[in-house]
């Protein structure tokens, strides 16, 4: 059969595939996960670029019907697409823990997500024990830190410290992180970053009717927020799924009813209709995960908890 | 509970969806 190339970027690889010109995102998307080991599929999916605009390609649809740019290969972003509402609950097997770390890590580092000089400083030395493992002075010695990316150019750029003793400050938490194994380390980082005001929200610029008030829509595990366009940290509104009935757009329309009928309904606008359908889709599967999370666990993932239990007891026996 | 009525609208019920989850 004729065939078709794509490369694939995770956060730490890349890949080349085949793939049929009659294959759907799935197929794509199954050999992926498959190639990677990666069992906690949900969370994740496929990202390409067109025209300067972020999307995600569809499972559902043949991939070569999709609005994908036109190259060869053709280029995807193996990322996380849904975060989880509690990390150290949810994420099980190791190589998603791996695949949010480093995901979360480079988003703290670009400065997508805020996070305080010393809450940087503290999971830069998180970081650091997952990489070189427990320190050691005589091995450690000034300068090990010199070639890692440790601090966002923000925090580097607000004190007047040299690089020598950013290395100071990080090794002095590094040290006492002694006997961290590197998933756990990866796992601390995780659950610091969870914390972060921005930590998994996707951000859409808006308008409100005719005061054309510039606003900013959040959608993330628990719900959808409002936020004004200068304050991503804080939302003024707050709409949780359990309280929301319905969600639709219209062109570049989008209205949000909650389930309380005397409630407010939110109406106000996107951009553009492909950013209304991008929305919509966050919030189905954002919602889809919610749902799931409150249901008793399904058999596959009752065995995958059982087996990360008994993987990371055999892990401590060795470390 | 998805409803995809013209290519320029869309609709989620997100009640529908818990009722067919249950």
């Amino acid at each position: 059969p004729k065939t078709f190339k794509v490369k694939v970027i995770t956060m730490d690889a890349e890949m080349e595939f085949s793939c049929e010109m009659k294959w759907k995102g799935k197929d794509l998307f199954d050999l992926v996960c498959r190639t990677l080991g990666l069992r906690e599929t949900w969370f994740f999916g496929l990202q390409y670029t067109i025209k300067g605009v972020r999307a995600w390609l569809k499972l559902e649809k043949k991939v070569l019907e999709q609005e994908i740019p036109k190259e060869d290969p053709i280029k995807f972003c193996f990322l996380a697409k849904f975060y989880p509402e509690k990390v150290e609950e949810e994420l099980l097997q190791e190589i998603t823990q791996h695949l949010f770390f480093l995901q979360v890590k480079k988003q703290i580092l670009d400065e997508e997500i805020y996070c305080s000089p010393e809450v940087t400083v503290l999971l830069a030395s998180y970081a650091v024990q997952a990489k070189y493992g427990d320190y050691d002075p005589n091995f450690h010695k000034p300068g090990f830190l010199a070639q890692d990316e440790l601090l966002p150019q923000r925090v580097l750029k607000q004190y007047q410290m040299t690089v020598h003793m950013w290395e100071e400050k990080i090794t002095a938490w590094y040290a006492e992180h002694r006997g961290i194994a590197r998933d756990e380390a990866e796992m601390n980082y995780l659950k610091i970053a969870q914390d972060l005001a921005m930590y998994g929200v996707n951000y859409f610029p808006i308008e409100q009717n005719k005061n054309h008030t510039d606003l900013l829509l959040g959608v993330d595990a628990k719900g959808i927020h409002v936020y004004s366009i200068n304050n991503r940290f804080s939302p003024n509104k707050s709409f949780e799924w359990s309280a929301i009935r319905n969600i639709s757009y219209s062109e570049k329309e989008l209205t949000i009813k909650p389930l309380d009928k005397k409630a407010e309904v939110f109406k106000f606008f996107s951009s553009q209709l492909k950013v209304n359908k991008l929305i919509l889709q966050l919030c189905i599967g954002n919602h889809d995960l919610f749902m799931k999370r409150r249901r008793v666990d399904s058999i596959e993932i009752q065995q995958m908890k059982a087996q990360a239990k008994e993987e990371k007891a055999r892990k401590k026996m060795e470390h | 509970y998805f409803a995809r009525k013209a290519n320029h609208k869309g609709s989620y019920s997100l009640v529908d969806a818990l009722k067919s989850k249950v």
